[in-house]
């Protein structure tokens, strides 16, 4: 996979550029994105070499192309069609944040094993059992599942995923799925960012 | 700063050693690690060389001095006192999520503008009204604003935060925080591992 700390900034960029668009501009440079992100002029230039748009010397990129390029490199023009196991705060948050909805992501079901839950909507998406989880896996064509639940049942809940035909994880507990070869599992960890944060805040008292 | 994709990786890195000085392990190899977390190792050496601590040819890392390398790197012996603005979804999950806890970041007081959620506790957490902000931050000796309200009302609330004397903010909104030089932000954007892993999905499918 090519570089994962420029594919994890690309939606900084489009964020950015998609400003610029509605503003009218026909082109944008790499400068200015740098500089609204606090970055290197090389390393934006660097990062947008990848989807195959180059800038010209004083115009810079088309931004109409470069939009494209972008959505299409992350294969955000596609909808990946999810759903979420695990329906606390955390995924509350997950099923109501509108910037996944913008670039695909449709959480399209959620499951708890609370039966208080169940039938009730987080954000306007339905929560059903889990026993309903490969019923709705077929229905709703889904290829996604978010995992929000508390650790313990990481495992347990990711055995009825993988039956249930799902061939991408989505995981926010703190266990390592196993999973056979094939299926994809994506494991996120806000300790990453507070880790970044602990470093700045470090430096600057010194 | 030295670089981000390096710091934001040492959290697993930590995990991972800190499991096998629980199975009393006295060294552990970078090839190990890597396999753990399916990545190179000559990454992971060059990332634990950032600590000053070099493995020993067919030995490896000594486990304790890297644990305490690592989290000395971090400033995670140092704890980050921290309040919480925006008592939703969101900020309950953070409130709650215990890996906060022992990497050092203490949430003490969350604040927010629903006068229903005042007087109650999020895992623990007391909410409090925002005009407490400046006292509170005086009171518990804040360094660090988690902010996770609308994005509507993320600059206001800043100005609060700015005012009481807040040095740092981990933003969740959208808007990109005007703040005065030497106030250290952080953007958190769970768009960019759901880039990453929509990636990694197109990857599989051609
Ligand atoms: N990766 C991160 O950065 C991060 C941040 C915050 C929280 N978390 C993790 O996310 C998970 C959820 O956190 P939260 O704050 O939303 O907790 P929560 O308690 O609010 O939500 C958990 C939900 O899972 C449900 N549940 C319990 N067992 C289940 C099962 N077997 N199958 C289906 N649903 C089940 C519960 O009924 C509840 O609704 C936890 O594992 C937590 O550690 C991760
Ligand atoms: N960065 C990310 O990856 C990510 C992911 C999910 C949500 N979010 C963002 O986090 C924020 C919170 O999301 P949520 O799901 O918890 O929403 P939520 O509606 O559950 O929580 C928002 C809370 O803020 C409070 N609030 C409103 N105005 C306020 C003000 N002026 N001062 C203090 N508190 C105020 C509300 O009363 C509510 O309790 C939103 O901005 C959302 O877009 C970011």
């Amino acid at each position: 996979i090519s570089s994962v700390p420029t594919i994890r900034r690309l939606p900084s960029y489009l964020h950015i550029i998609e400003a610029a668009q509605k503003e009218g501009k026909d082109f944008i440079s790499g400068t200015v994105i740098a500089e609204e992100l606090e970055l290197e002029p090389i390393q934006v230039r660097k990062d947008l070499a990848i989807t195959g748009i180059s800038g010209k010397p004083r115009i810079g990129f088309p931004v109409a192309e470069l939009l494209d390029a972008i959505t299409k490199f992350l294969d955000w023009h596609h909808t990946h069609r999810a759903i979420l196991v695990g329906a606390g705060n955390l995924g509350t948050a997950l099923a109501g944040y509108a910037e996944f909805n913008r670039h695909g992501m449709s959480i399209l079901a959620a499951f708890d094993s609370d039966s208080r839950k169940q039938g009730t909507r987080i954000n306007g998406v339905e929560v059903f059992p889990l026993e309903k989880i490969g019923e709705k896996v077929k229905e709703l064509e889904i290829e996604l599942a978010v995992l929000t639940v508390p650790s313990p049942y990481a495992q347990e809940t990711t055995e009825v995923l993988l039956a249930a035909g799902i061939k991408a994880i989505w995981n926010f507990t703190n266990i390592k799925l196993k999973v056979p070869k094939g299926i994809i599992v994506q494991k996120e960890d806000l300790s990453s960012g507070y880790a970044v944060l602990s470093v700045k805040i470090a430096r600057n008292r010194n």
